[in-house]
């Protein structure tokens, strides 16, 4: 699964999410990353895209339970990230991660999983690209 | 005003024991370039909707990476992509799963978002708009890579050694 967040200079948030979903699935079958709400979401908080175990992502709902965390309980972008991918989805037996923007340049890239291929550039203009967990 | 930016390619249970120095140069480049045309559409006062587009494309195209071309196969052995993009601005949404012959899955779940009323459009109904679009269209060889067909290999021989229904998901 690959995918993208960004914050642009008008302040409009985007995502995006692609797959090829797991080897040896079901014909037919669907995974979360074309469910809006599930592996990809944005609105005027935040953009999230995800990867990782899809149906466990689609029964949590992950993109969009962290984008009502912001809009609802108030969290920032990183608490609301972390409560879902650490919290939320391990206690439902779901492994992966997401990577996510919000209106004001945070990014959060966090993942239960012992690798997530990711990299960013923040609203401060830092640069992260890493693989594994300890990268 | 703020620009931010950022992409992954995947999460899995790599080990430290399987990892490829090679492969690993390869994946931190390919996400690099990702990274960088992401960036320089918003440093350039672009739109998040065309930076996202444009990355997710450009890992579609990397083999390295499982979707578009180098996507994971069916147990039957043929690949369904799927892809979806939101506009947090306007909350428009596309996406398509099921797609067999699109070459970027993500630009076709663009065009369902910006030229039709649905949502999502699945199997042969995407396969029919991506032609009907004009959007490039490839032949089942071009999705096929040695390591996802052994990949599929390896999990064809552990569901028939593991309970019925276990890996699908």
């Amino acid at each position: 699964t690959v995918g993208a967040v960004a914050l642009d200079v008008q302040g409009r948030l985007a995502a995006a999410t692609s797959t090829g979903g797991r080897a040896g699935k079901w014909p037919g079958r669907i995974g979360d990353s074309p469910l809006i709400g599930a592996g990809t979401w944005a609105d005027e908080r935040c953009a999230v895209s995800a990867t990782g175990h899809g149906e466990y992502f689609i029964r949590a709902a992950v993109a969009h339970d962290i984008a009502a965390r912001l809009a609802y309980a108030g969290q920032t972008l990183a608490e609301a990230a972390d409560s879902v991918v650490h919290g939320t989805l391990p206690a439902l037996g779901g492994s992966g991660g997401v990577i996510a923007v919000d209106a004001d340049g945070r990014v959060a890239m966090p993942f239960n999983s012992a690798g997530m291929y990711r990299a960013m550039i923040d609203g401060t203009g830092r640069r992260e690209l890493a693989l594994y967990r300890d990268d | 005003m703020t620009i931010a930016f950022a992409v992954h390619g995947g999460a899995g249970p790599v080990q430290n024991a399987e990892r490829d120095p090679e492969r690993d140069t390869a994946l931190r480049a390919g996400l690099a370039a990702a990274l960088d045309a992401g960036y320089r559409i918003l440093h350039e006062g672009g739109s998040a909707l065309d930076a996202v587009t444009t990355a997710v494309a450009l890992l579609e195209d990397d083999p390295l990476f499982n979707a578009g071309r180098g996507a994971d196969f069916t147990l039957d052995g043929r690949v369904e992509l799927e892809a979806a993009v939101m506009d947090g601005h306007s909350r428009a949404a596309g996406a398509v799963t099921g797609v067999s012959i699109a070459r970027n899955p993500v630009r076709l779940a663009r065009r369902v978002m910006e030229a039709t009323p649905c949502v999502m459009l699945g199997f042969a109904a995407a396969d029919a708009f991506a032609r009907t679009e004009g959007l490039e269209c490839e032949p089942p060889q071009y999705f096929f890579t040695e390591a996802r067909w052994q990949a599929l290999q390896r999990e064809k021989a552990r569901l028939a050694d593991g309970p019925a229904g276990a890996g699908h998901g």
